[in-house]
């Protein structure tokens, strides 16, 4: 079997602005899950870290660069899955972490359950000495302040449907 | 969101997705991201998928698991799996989502109802990606 490495970086009303820092990511995370895969003829590891670039990359709506909450926080979640055994991790309402995708991981290698959530997903990162990034609120930028202004500013004018901008990367009501 | 499907050497196939999930969400809200069958499965029988999108409606038509289901049952490849699935669930539930697979025999499914979506993939010495429908830029390393 040839080994392949296939990415996506998210769907929607994307501004055109945005398309060359998608291009770039994906090719990046691509490139770089594929020299894991060669390296450790290991599909798990090679997903982890095409995921992992694009977490850092705030061109994408995932670790830095995550699209805000209404309390205008930052709220991530991933999953993680093996097909040679159907053994998988999943974490929700993750904050100040910087890759998520590496806790559903540990979550999925060092705990008997599928899914950790909020502060039970918390503490089990802090006991496994993951990095819980201080002062809170690293994972935030401008572009994902500005979507979320938009979107208020929309709801004030009465279109309640989450996830609608036009400076941010989804489209309606998509995440 | 982003998301990632791998196939190996020994045909063994891994598939991580990880999400902010959407603008002005409310706090506690949960997406199709973490559930397993929804943006996220993977099993070596048949392949593995990576979904992004409207997660309320991935959720409810289980978009992850129906692209393999296509694959298992109606003995379809990646790219028709991938497309039929995101086509009806998008008919369905009136939401937009993008896909990707790899089936068992490391062919590719790529496929979305949204306006675009970014996705890249290697295989030996060439990357390929695009973001808007019939895209496909091809680079090599």
């Amino acid at each position: 079997m040839e080994p392949i490495l296939l990415v996506h970086g998210g769907a929607g009303d994307i501004p055109d602005s945005r398309d060359q820092g998608k291009h770039d990511g994906v090719r990046n995370a691509a490139k770089n899950g594929y020299h894991i895969l060669l390296q450790t003829n290991s599909a798990l590891d090679a997903v982890e870290e095409a995921v992992k670039v694009m977490e850092l990359d705030e061109n994408f709506n995932a670790g830095y660069g995550s699209v805000l909450t209404l309390s205008e926080t930052v709220e991530m979640e991933a999953s993680i899955m093996r097909g040679d055994n159907l053994t998988s991790g999943c974490v929700t309402l993750l904050k100040d972490i910087r890759h998520p995708i590496s806790l559903a991981r540990m979550v999925m290698e060092k705990t008997p359950h599928n899914f950790l959530g909020g502060d039970g997903a918390m503490d089990f990162a802090r006991k496994e000495g993951v990095e819980i990034l201080a002062p809170p609120g690293q994972l935030v930028t401008e572009t994902a302040q500005k979507a979320l202004q938009t979107f208020k500013k929309r709801q004030n004018a009465g279109d309640s449907q989450p996830g609608v901008t036009e400076i941010g990367q989804e489209a309606p009501g998509v995440g | 969101t982003v998301g990632a499907v791998a196939i190996d050497r020994d045909g063994k196939i891994a598939v991580a997705t990880s999400t902010g999930g959407i603008t002005g969400k409310y706090v506690g809200r949960i997406g199709d991201t973490p559930l397993l069958g929804c943006g996220t499965y993977a099993d070596d029988r048949f392949g593995g998928v990576s979904t992004t999108g409207h997660g309320e409606s991935i959720m409810k038509f289980v978009l992850a698991k129906d692209i393999i289901n296509r694959i298992a049952f109606q003995g379809v490849g990646a790219q028709k799996a991938t497309e039929d699935s995101v086509k009806e669930m998008t008919k369905v539930t009136g939401g937009t989502a993008g896909a990707i697979t790899i089936d068992k025999d490391g062919n590719i499914g790529i496929y979305f109802s949204s306006q675009k979506m970014s996705w890249a993939y290697q295989k030996g010495n060439e990357i390929k990606y695009g973001i808007r429908e019939g895209d496909c830029i091809t680079e090599k390393v």
